[in-house]
């Protein structure tokens, strides 16, 4: 998971 | 094959365009409006003229901005939420830049050869500073014949979610709902290019595009480890921090 922070984040975020 | 009905495909294809036209970077409007500027043989001069190292930084950080929107397409695709985090991560990784370049024909001009960059429209000598001329070459042949299938805005949304769906990545964990995804993309597709009454050989030149786009992929990650054996700190500390996460 540590090692794709940001690709995790930005597929957390909201879509709206 | 699953069975899916005709209202189904219409479904999905309405779904996809949605996510493509809010996702796209660029709307139709806004690339009608962009003055079709060519840089001047001056601009030319000074982006052959920057280090190499300045010109890969750029290049990553336009590709990391492009990628951004393609994440955000994926997460709109119907089910690609509902794949586990590992399975939505592979698909990214493998899938997003050959979006990209899938994309880049919306923002490519055959005529000049040229495509949109840093404000004004970029052909190949404006790259040259990065040392990967037979790349570059390579990627504006592919989005000229991209350009002379002159897809449409939804066959173009479906064959970018297709692309994406690709069920023969490496590490899936769950390859066999991938597949099913990817199957409906595929049926939807041709939906479309039937409704939009395109000749037989369309669906067979993209499949060709699909391998064209994993050889231009594997020679990007090739030309990125080569430009990061010379320079491993230019790529630590300057390379935008998703990008390094997804060709690191």
């Amino acid at each position: 998971k540590e090692k794709h922070k940001i690709l995790h984040q930005l597929l957390q975020n909201s879509t709206s | 094959s699953p069975t899916v009905s005709l209202a189904e495909l219409d479904h999905l294809v309405q779904i996809i365009s949605k996510s493509h036209l809010e996702t796209c970077q660029y709307l139709r409007e806004e690339l009608q409006q962009m003055s079709r500027q060519n840089f001047q043989q001056d601009e030319v001069e000074s982006y052959q003229s920057k280090p190499r190292e300045a010109m890969w930084q750029l290049c990553a950080v336009k590709i990391t901005e492009a990628i951004q929107y393609v994440v955000e397409f994926a997460k709109r695709i119907d089910g690609f939420m509902d794949l586990c985090q590992n399975d939505q991560i592979v698909l990214l990784k493998a899938g997003s830049l050959e979006v990209v370049f899938v994309r880049m024909c919306r923002v490519f001009d055959s005529q000049s050869n040229s495509v949109y960059f840093d404000g004004k429209f970029a052909g190949p000598d404006v790259f040259k500073g990065l040392g990967c001329d037979d790349l570059i070459s390579s990627v504006f042949d592919f989005a000229k014949s991209m350009c002379s299938l002159h897809l449409t805005e939804d066959e173009l949304a479906l064959f970018s979610a297709f692309v994406l769906l690709s069920a023969d990545r490496s590490w899936l964990q769950e390859k066999l709902q991938v597949e099913k995804l990817q199957q409906k993309t595929q049926l939807a597709l041709q939906h479309v290019l039937q409704k939009n009454q395109r000749e037989h050989g369309v669906l067979s030149k993209l499949r060709c595009k699909v391998s064209a786009l994993r050889s231009l992929c594997s020679r990007h990650t090739e030309k990125l480890s080569a430009f990061r054996a010379v320079y491993p700190d230019i790529v630590q500390t300057h390379f935008p921090p998703l990008y390094k996460e997804l060709f690191g």
